[in-house]
């Protein structure tokens, strides 16, 4: 089973 | 003050209406240069980012730098109630600041104008990294037709909704998708005597699993090129980029499903 990543691993969200 | 001419079916639409089941919001930032839309969806899963240089936007009008959320829903639907023959434009005014105005002349001159508040943008704003961080980020790129590359993804869709595969070596690309009842796998060949509609440039293979509806939302999209090009890393998300007009371009990310 593979873990799903959200954008905020890669890229800063303020 | 800010005015966008609009014309049903552009590339500016063609984004909204791709990015309407995922997002409620779309970041606009324009400045006298140009635009640019930033639009994540609401789990955070894909952006979808959109350069539009003034040169390229004929009436383009921005004197001032303006940062705004406009709300994707309302202003798809202004634009569908309008007709292919009407000349639109997006108004941002000093005077009416907080709302913007969408205005709709017909050929005979007569107007409709939607008036829709602006979403607060603050909230949802995020930075993407600069173009000489991200190519040092990808260890490989395809470019290829981009009728094809939306076959593709609506085939890897239909299969599969949760698992897709992307993988390239230097001498070819492969899509696979898993579905309930069966698998896609889908193979390109490098050849040699042709790469101009297709091809290969890797540092090393990569191999990159991803949820493929998101692409094939997105996929629609880059059928306004001819070609897209494919970034593959496997540390950051799959980035897909085609060019639009002169010196626009617009660029979807998605992120990666990994190993636990």
């Amino acid at each position: 089973v593979l873990t799903q990543l959200r954008m905020e691993a890669f890229y800063s969200f303020n | 003050m800010l005015e966008l001419p609009l014309v049903k079916g552009d590339p500016f639409h063609h984004v909204m209406e791709a990015i309407l089941d995922l997002s409620d919001v779309a970041h606009v930032v324009c400045t006298t240069r140009g635009l640019n839309l930033l639009a994540v969806d609401t789990k955070h899963l894909a952006i979808v980012s959109l350069l539009f240089p003034a040169e390229d936007f004929k009436g383009y009008t921005c004197d001032e730098y303006i940062s705004i959320g406009i709300p994707i829903r309302d202003l798809v639907n202004a634009i569908r109630c309008g007709d292919d023959k009407d000349t639109i434009t997006l108004k941002v005014g000093e005077e009416n600041f907080g709302t913007i105005t969408l205005s709709f002349v017909s050929p005979e001159k007569n107007t409709v104008d939607y008036e829709f508040r602006l979403v607060d943008a603050k909230l949802e704003r995020f930075r993407l990294p600069d173009r000489h961080f991200l190519r040092s980020k990808y260890q490989g790129s395809v470019k290829m037709p981009s009728v094809e590359f939306r076959r593709i993804c609506k085939c890897l869709s239909n299969f599969g909704d949760e698992y897709g595969v992307i993988s390239v070596t230097d001498e070819d690309l492969t899509y696979f998708a898993k579905g309930t009842d069966g698998d896609v796998y889908v193979e390109y060949k490098q050849q040699e005597e042709d790469t101009t509609i297709f091809k290969i440039d890797v540092r090393e293979p990569v191999r990159l699993a991803f949820n493929p509806k998101y692409l094939n939302t997105f996929a629609k999209v880059f059928t306004l090129s001819g070609q897209v090009k494919l970034f593959l890393s496997k540390t950051h998300p799959l980035m897909v980029e085609c060019k639009i007009g002169q010196k626009g371009r617009i660029r979807c990310f998605v992120a990666p499903k990994v190993e636990p």
